[in-house]
Order: C-alpha cells, then sequence, then structure tokens
C-alpha cells in the first residue's frame, strides 16, 4: 500500500534533500 | 481572527522565520512588511555581511507608513542581491526578485513569499549552512516538506 509507505518515504527524501545540501561546497547551492 | 492570518501563521516558511527567535515582529507576512524582522534574521544567518551597522540603517518603527517600509525593503532587497552576486557566487534571476513596492503599500503575499525564499537561499548556502539546515531538520515533516520544495523552486530558477 503506497499510503502506508508515504510517511517513511517522505521522511526519507527529506533526509537525502537536506543531507545533499549539507554536502555541498559553501556557495554553491546548484 | 481573519482566516487569512490564521492561514499565514501556519505558513511553514513563516514557521522558518520564527526559528530564529529575532525580536522583530514575525508572526504573520503583514509583520514582516517593514522588513525589520527580515534584517534582523539575515544578520544571524550570516552577521559578517549582515553586520550590527547595516541591521542598523533599517529603520525600526515604520508604523503603517508604507514609503518606510519601502526603503527599509529596498536596502533589504539590495543587500540581498549583493550577497548572491558577490557571496554565494551567482545572480537572482529576475523573476525571483520581489516587488518591495507592493510589499511596503499593499503587503502582498506572494511577493513576500519571494522575499523570504531568497533569505531561505542565503541560509542554506552561506558558511553557518550546516547550523542553519541542522535547525531546518528538526521542524515538522510538513513545514521540512514546504522549506524542501521552496529550495528546489529556488534552485530551478538560478541561471547556470
Amino acid at each position: 500500500d503506497p499510503n502506508m509507505k508515504a510517511g517513511t518515504t517522505s521522511e526519507g527524501v527529506l533526509a537525502n534533500f537536506f543531507n545533499s545540501l549539507l554536502s555541498k561546497k559553501t556557495g554553491s547551492p546548484g | 481572527m481573519s482566516v487569512r492570518r490564521r492561514e499565514e501563521q501556519s505558513d511553514p516558511l513563516l514557521t522558518w522565520m520564527q526559528t530564529f527567535q529575532v525580536s522583530g515582529p514575525c508572526s504573520s507576512y503583514e509583520d514582516l512588511t517593514g522588513g525589520v524582522a527580515i534584517a534582523q534574521v539575515l544578520h544571524v544567518v550570516d552577521p559578517t555581511w549582515f553586520n550590527e551597522t547595516w541591521v542598523m540603517r533599517i529603520k525600526p518603527d515604520t508604523g503603517d507608513n508604507w514609503r518606510m517600509k519601502v526603503n527599509n525593503l529596498k536596502k533589504v532587497l539590495q543587500s540581498v542581491l549583493e550577497y548572491y552576486q558577490d557571496v554565494l557566487g551567482h545572480p537572482v534571476s529576475e523573476d525571483r526578485i520581489p516587488d518591495v513596492a507592493l510589499i511596503g503599500e499593499f503587503s502582498n503575499t506572494a511577493e513576500l513569499r519571494k522575499m523570504v525564499q531568497l533569505v531561505l537561499g542565503c541560509a542554506i548556502s552561506c558558511d553557518k549552512k550546516e547550523e542553519h539546515i541542522q535547525q531546518i531538520m528538526t521542524l515538522g515533516e510538513s513545514v521540512q516538506q514546504a522549506v524542501m520544495e521552496s529550495i528546489q523552486e529556488l534552485l530551478s530558477k538560478e541561471p547556470s
């Protein structure tokens, strides 16, 4: 059921996104 | 309390702005129209660029005087645009630049969101970005989601 996985998936997506921002060089967000 | 104000108070970008706990009013988009809280948040984001002297150029008591609000917002926007150009190394694309006259005179929420979005861009790209991103990661999932979408929108409009 995709709905049951939504919370966990969303948390994973958010963590991945913000961690990828953290690993980027300062001043180069894109 | 009006429906609009209630909706604004639960706006994720406002929730993020409030995490900086600045002294300037910050509980609704209307509060931000004078530019005071925005300037104070920028000072926390990068106190080297948006330093004390710079913050003091922002007049604190604008009241309903839209000319004073616009003057404050112009100073804030000018410094933010210079920050993107000189510190972050890329200019802000035209369509991401807020119309400060619409904010100061008519409290235009769409334009204010653009301004807050630029502040967010500074926070996640500056030297203190680790601190700011980790702060975002402590917020509720729905707020993080909205902040992420806002950042993605900002990054997608960056000139290559």
